[in-house]
């Protein structure tokens, strides 16, 4: 975009290239963009890029005139303290911006000289999570005018071979949808959409453009009833477990509903909603509860029940009247659905081979009986004791997210904000729907230690239908090829367990006649994966464990160059007449962060300095008569 | 390869690449008073990616130490030592050391083989491994120098040649064509050569990671800073 003073006519923006490689559902985006200043007068150009809250900003730089100028990764508190007189006059530090539910966005504006050019690229690197069932790449496409040349190229690369794939645009009208390309071989796929100028026009005689919205690709992997796919590349491995037909675990859930004061009105009434439908998806031979709370807990029976459509019904119309009520009693409501749970395994009520879990949503801060946040985690974890999970879906923006987060993370589970808006209930039930259908329970990956090392997991609680257990680590030995796999779960009515062999595939035989691609991503999906765990960890644990934690998180932020939340890119900006040299930061936000930024959008500029070569300046004689250290190498 | 001459004492070093031809073999070391002889053979990626330039490794070493009769031929593949008529193999994957009257070797498993010829030389070699089964590269050795003060006045090759020191001058440092990376003058041998500030790698102490040594580079396979010029120092066998 550009500055809006300024005559949008004067900006050409020549080049938008969006080029996106995934290879094993790692992802690698390279957003371009080059703009000309055509006025005669110098004006600010801005480039804003939406990307995945889940993605690491891994590379950034700016080229004006010939000159490129470049992000550096550092160390967060280091880049803080170096520029400590802005962030104490209480500018936030960041060019990167919460942006709605799924994305955040990185913005960075230079002055550009008449008649000159300017190309931006900012690289990222996510993961890509399989959520019911397929894995979804979005681009969020936004140049707000006409471009010469647009571009969005994306190759995927899937060893375990491609069961589907479609690519489509929030933007795309009739017109457009010949343009999107795409071509799927078995185990590549590769998709395009280029718009000439005239086609991005939204009417024959105006400027405004019809590419605004997201370009999303979706695909699934072909799966088979075995160990999964495990790929051994340069010394490191990943290994992607969804066995394909498995049966669905019974499930005991207690539904831990907040009915304080906070979620008068429409709250109230999306919760009401969601839980018509979410009460409705409950197989017969699940078994459930209700937990009502406000200041007191109160419960719909004092057992868990059966899911029988009779039983069903009246939890209905049960959950039809729930009325809001005074305060918050997070601590005993949820403590109340450990003990339900408890009982009923004691009593045999449920069956032996289950699932439990606790989903609480709630939509503010503890204020009656125990409000110490620490102090209910820590009572929650000892009355759940590993024996259920717990998900925590925190409503609206007034929640205190992090320590939902950690309640969570804590009992094997994970915290999903819920947005107020209209699509509430559709967002509560899409979060059930991931999670209601429990495949296997305490699934366990065994690896050799004497051939691996640096597992990012081991242990994992449930695999739910349509996800995907991810597990990387590293080899012992580079040529190492091959190493022994065991699995073990809880299935529905027999011990889960597979046993197999890993080994090196010849990528040059699936891949035959391809750019090179798998130089690194291995390697960079293993860190890119032991970095969100370690992030994970720091959270929880003893002082110590989270202290290890947050160091090696890290030192592999820094190695990897990703801005992660410990992390800060550092970018320099030119000089003008106005403004000396100038340093911005880019920050990866957290949950926590995000709420606030919303509230105080904006950067900052500081004083820097870059990494270069040191330099002995001015004319200098250097004569060596000892010894010097010579020699002759590669990298 | 890339070459650094690193000036300790002055805290800074001059680098350059030598490119040529794959399975060139150049002279790195040649002192005619002491009988020492240092070559190398280059090797190239399994496959060129499209997108980068062939680059060249060394993959062998040949030495010879005529007085005390050793030859050494060092490969990615295992250590052949031959003194006065007697042979021995090893092999990266051993973790070894050997004493013997005249030659020291230590091999450190997988990573380097440190050798030290009696009153003239000692040297590491640094295994650069590979994934087998990787499409484009595969492995490749580092030869470096550690003790050279022995050598005559006379010892020369690529290497050679700056075991004694070098001088030279840098002025004028100015904004090059890199913006990330200076260029300077420098007055070198006779020549006034255009240089640029940049980093390589040290591979002793980390062999994966590797240490940045900022250097002058020096450019056109070291054109100005070598005594002639690469063809110079081609030669036809290891030995």
């Amino acid at each position: 975009s550009v500055n809006p003073s300024q005559s949008l006519s004067q900006i050409e923006f020549q080049n938008v290239k969006i080029n996106c490689k995934v290879a094993s559902r790692f992802a690698h985006t390279v957003m371009m963009s080059t703009a000309l200043n055509k006025a005669n007068v110098s004006q600010e150009v801005s480039f804003e890029v939406e990307l995945p809250k889940t993605a690491f900003i891994s590379n950034f730089s700016m080229e004006i005139d010939g000159k490129v100028y470049v992000g550096e990764v550092k160390e967060k508190e280091k880049a803080k303290k170096q520029y400590e007189a802005a962030v104490s006059s209480g500018q936030t530090a960041g060019l990167v911006k919460a942006s709605g539910r799924k994305m955040e966005k990185f913005s960075v504006s230079v002055n550009i000289a008449a008649n000159s050019k300017v190309t931006f690229t900012l690289t990222y690197e996510e993961l890509l999570q399989r959520r019911l069932g397929k894995y979804e790449l979005m681009i969020r496409v936004k140049p707000q005018q006409l471009v010469q040349h647009f571009e969005i190229v994306a190759d995927v690369y899937e060893p375990q071979g491609i069961e589907f794939l479609d690519a489509y645009g929030t933007f795309i009208t009739n017109e457009l949808l010949p343009l999107v390309e795409k071509t799927v071989s078995d185990k590549k796929a590769h998709v395009s959409f280029s718009p000439t100028l005239d086609q991005q026009r939204k009417c024959s005689d105006c400027e405004g453009t019809l590419i605004d919205g997201d370009f999303l690709i979706n695909y699934e992997v072909k799966r088979a009833q075995d160990l999964g796919d495990i790929q051994i590349v340069n010394g490191y491995f990943v290994h992607f477990f969804a066995p394909a037909n498995l049966p669905r675990l019974p499930k005991n859930v207690v539904f831990v509903i907040d009915k304080s004061g906070s979620m008068t009105g429409k709250k109230m009434q999306q919760t009401r909603d969601a839980m018509q439908t979410i009460l409705s998806e409950l197989h017969e031979e699940d078994h459930f509860a209700l937990v009502i709370f406000a200041g007191d807990v109160e419960t719909w029976k004092p057992t868990l029940t059966r899911a029988t459509e009779e039983n069903v019904d009246e939890a209905k119309t049960f959950t039809k009247n729930i009325h809001v009520d005074g305060w918050t009693n997070i601590n005993d409501a949820v403590l109340r659905a450990a003990d339900l749970l408890k009982t009923a395994r004691a009593n045999k009520v449920v069956p032996e081979n289950s699932a439990s879990m606790i989903i609480l949503l709630t939509d503010g801060d503890p204020n009656k009986g125990e409000t110490r946040l620490e102090k209910i985690q820590e009572n929650v974890k000892n009355a759940i004791g590993g024996e259920a999970t717990l998900f925590c879906l925190g409503f609206g923006f007034d929640v205190k997210y992090s320590f939902l987060d950690v309640m969570a993370k804590e009992n094997n589970g994970l915290a999903r904000r819920i947005y107020e808006a209209s699509d509430a209930v559709l967002q509560l039930q899409g979060f059930y729907n991931e999670v209601a259908n429990v495949l296997l329970s305490d699934v366990h990956f065994q690896y050799p230690d004497s051939k691996v090392n640096s597992v990012t997991g081991s242990k994992f609680k449930q695999l739910f239908n349509g996800s995907e257990i991810v597990v990387s680590g590293r080899m012992n030995d580079i040529e190492m090829n091959d190493f022994p796999v065991e699995v073990s779960a809880q299935s529905l009515n027999t011990e889960f367990l597979l046993k197999g062999q890993a080994s090196t595939r010849d990528w040059n035989i699936i891949f035959p006649d391809q750019e090179y691609i798998f130089g690194d991503f291995t390697e960079r999906l293993w860190a890119y994966l032991t970095i969100q765990n370690l992030l994970n960890k720091k959270d929880k644990g003893s002082a110590e464990e989270k202290q290890n934690a947050t160091a090696e998180a890290l030192e592999l932020s820094l190695k990897y160059n990703f801005v992660t939340p410990l992390t800060s890119m550092v970018v320099t900006k030119p000089e003008t007449e106005e403004k000396p040299e100038n340093t911005l930061i880019a920050d990866k936000l957290t949950e926590d962060e995000r709420k606030e930024v919303k509230a105080s959008p904006g950067f900052s500029s500081y004083a820097s300095s870059s990494r270069s070569a040191p330099v002995n300046s001015g004319t200098y004689t250097s004569t060596s008569r000892s010894s010097p250290v010579n020699w002759v190498d590669s990298d | 390869p890339h070459f650094i001459i690193e000036f300790p004492d002055q805290k800074d070093a001059i680098c350059f690449n030598i490119n040529d031809k794959p399975g060139t073999i150049f002279n790195l070391v040649k002192d005619p008073l002491t009988g020492i002889i240092v070559n190398g053979q280059t090797i190239r990626d399994k496959k060129i990616d499209p997108k980068n330039m062939m680059n060249t490794y060394f993959g062998r070493f040949g030495i010879i130490h005529a007085k005390l009769g050793i030859r050494l031929m060092v490969t990615t593949q295992d250590i052949l030592v031959s003194e006065r008529g007697k042979q021995a193999k090893f092999y990266w994957s051993d973790n070894t050391t050997v004493k013997g009257p005249n030659m020291d070797l230590h091999i450190t498993k997988d990573r380097s083989l440190t050798v030290t010829l009696r009153n003239s030389m000692k040297f590491v070699i640094v295994l650069h491994k590979v994934w087998k089964k990787h499409p484009y590269h595969q492995d490749y050795l580092g030869f470096y120098t550690l003790d050279s003060h022995l050598f005559s006045q006379r010892v020369h090759g690529l290497l050679g040649q700056f075991f004694h020191g070098i001088t030279f001058e840098v002025s004028d440092v100015f904004k090059g064509e890199n913006t990330d990376k200076p260029d300077a003058h420098m007055f070198v041998k006779g020549h006034n050569l255009t240089v640029t500030r940049g980093w390589q790698k040290d591979y002793r102490k980390n062999v994966k990671e590797g240490e940045d040594v900022p250097c002058w580079f020096i450019h056109n396979n070291g054109t100005g800073i070598i005594d002639g010029d690469i063809g110079d120092y081609i030669v036809s066998g290891l030995f």
